[in-house]
């Protein structure tokens, strides 16, 4: 199947996110 | 009617579920009984709300250690998926704690919890940092040191996700052969 993946700056952006 | 868009209301999953666990060394009880599960998450958001929630492990006392592994492997070398693993061992000077250590565990939770390795993730059991007065150390476990393709894939993204200089040689040990040294250093199955 294909793979979850997320690079840095998208999981840095979701830090921020409400 | 409002129409809400579902990315403002979908959390977004990862690929693996994951464990933090936290060990804090008291002599008085076994090292078993000093390690604990904090919590386990599976979303991008459930990972934030647990990461802003803690301590940063500069403030950890010395002893403790943060471990992030998949769910259903424990963060000791007697766990199947480990027994035959090892890891990227990255050792930190005491003036690297300032400047380096929140970072470089940030940046190594991000490349677990990304799949950064691409298909080579699958070999990834999780992480670990050490929080110690002699130096800090931060470690990605892999499941079998002799998948020599995998690990070398690991370890040159990793390198380069961390801005360690390509003249710095980081190494890569066997738990059996770190459970079984005599000294105080572990041999290199590859750097």
């Amino acid at each position: 199947g294909t793979r979850i993946i997320y690079d840095r700056k998208f999981l840095l952006e979701c830090r921020s996110s409400p | 009617q409002k129409v809400v868009s579902p990315e403002s209301y979908i959390k977004h999953p990862l690929q693996n579920k994951w464990a933090l666990w936290f060990f804090k060394n008291d002599k008085s009880k076994t090292w078993q009984a000093n390690l604990r599960l904090i919590s386990k998450f599976d979303t991008v958001e459930d990972f934030w709300a647990l990461y802003n929630h803690i301590q940063l492990s500069s403030n950890l006392m010395s002893g403790c250690d943060y471990s992030l592994f998949k769910d259903g492997i424990e963060p000791m070398w007697e766990d199947e998926q480990n027994r035959r693993g090892g890891r990227w061992l990255i050792t930190l000077s005491k003036q690297q704690r300032k400047a380096d250590l929140d970072r470089f565990w940030l940046e190594t939770l991000l490349c677990l919890v990304g799949e950064a390795f691409d298909d080579h993730s699958d070999d990834v059991c999780g992480a670990v940092i050490n929080i110690r007065a002699k130096g800090d150390k931060i470690a990605i476990w892999t499941t079998d040191y002799e998948n020599k393709e995998a690990i070398t894939h690991i370890g040159r993204v990793y390198k380069e996700r961390l801005g360690v200089p390509p003249k710095v040689i980081i190494g890569y040990q066997s738990h059996a052969d770190t459970a079984t040294k005599s000294g105080s250093t572990t041999k290199n199955k590859f750097v």
